[in-house]
């Protein structure tokens, strides 16, 4: 059985928000750690995860592991039925193939019950391999966004390169190009808070050329964070990765484009 | 030119 009691619905809604037009059903996948997801896109070209830890829940109860089949569109849709300040039950008993989810208002004067039929899904995973990536970049998930957004009325793909001073990204297309540079900065505002920043880490310069249509998909989860990091190699997936909050991450890996 | 890339060619499967 799993039971997990989630402080907040808005967590849940925008992790949704910005998987389900990338895979359309998979596992999720539960533990006495936490639940996760893994899955590819039917082109195989970008992979999508997340990882919510038991410890985000509260209480948080998964008793053996648990492979549930959720198609997206479905649990959009119910969640779309929380406020977003609502506390959010998920509910699995054991073979059974419903997955209950209850959303409490905060005032406590409205509960709401919604019941998921479960899909049988087998799904294949991939292994990752875990290196250091040559270069890391820490920067603004807003700016991010921003950039891909601008850079597709330009082309279909972007080229990213990292080097110590900042990150480029350049595009061409059949009508001209564009580029823009984020130089690495330490910014701090009129407050003396630290303003978002960008960082840069490397052992080596990385130039990838990766697909806009799908970095824009993946801007859906910029607002779970402030931060998007960029795990960059050479000839290898791109990785990016937002925090949600303290208690996990949505990872997408995105094959790169290959010279001919 | 370029052409996209497939992750199944990067990560091998389980």
């Amino acid at each position: 059985m799993l039971e997990a009691r989630l402080p907040a619905a808005s967590i849940l809604k925008k992790i949704v928000e910005s998987i389900k037009d990338l895979v359309s059903q998979a596992n999720f996948d539960c533990s006495e750690s936490g639940i996760s997801f893994q899955a590819m896109d039917e082109s195989n070209i970008a992979l999508s995860s997340f990882l919510l830890r038991a410890d985000g829940f509260d209480p948080y109860r998964c008793d053996r592991k648990l492979s549930l089949g959720i198609r997206f569109a479905t649990l959009s849709k119910i969640l779309k039925c929380a406020g977003n300040d609502d506390v959010v039950v998920i509910r699995y008993a054991d073979d059974t193939d419903i997955l209950s989810l209850v959303f409490e208002a905060p005032d406590n004067n409205r509960i709401s019950e919604f019941d998921i039929k479960l899909l049988d899904i087998s799904s294949e995973y991939l292994s990752i391999p875990e290196q250091e990536p040559e270069c890391k970049v820490k920067m603004s998930s807003a700016e991010f966004s921003r950039i891909c957004r601008d850079l597709i009325t330009i082309g279909s793909s972007v080229v990213i390169d990292a080097t110590k001073s900042g990150v480029k990204f350049s595009s061409t297309g059949d009508d001209g190009s564009g580029s823009i540079l984020i130089k690495q900065s330490a910014s701090v505002d009129g407050d003396g808070k630290a303003a978002p920043q960008t960082t840069v880490e490397m052992s080596e310069p990385v130039s990838l050329e990766l697909s806009l249509k799908y970095l824009n998909n993946f801007t859906k989860a910029a607002p779970l964070s402030e931060y998007v990091v960029m795990n960059m190699t050479n000839d290898s997936p791109l990785m990016l990765q937002f925090d949600v909050s303290d208690i996990g991450y949505i990872r997408y890996f995105l094959a790169p484009q290959i010279k001919d | 030119t370029s052409k996209q890339g497939r992750l199944d060619s990067f990560f091998s499967s389980s």
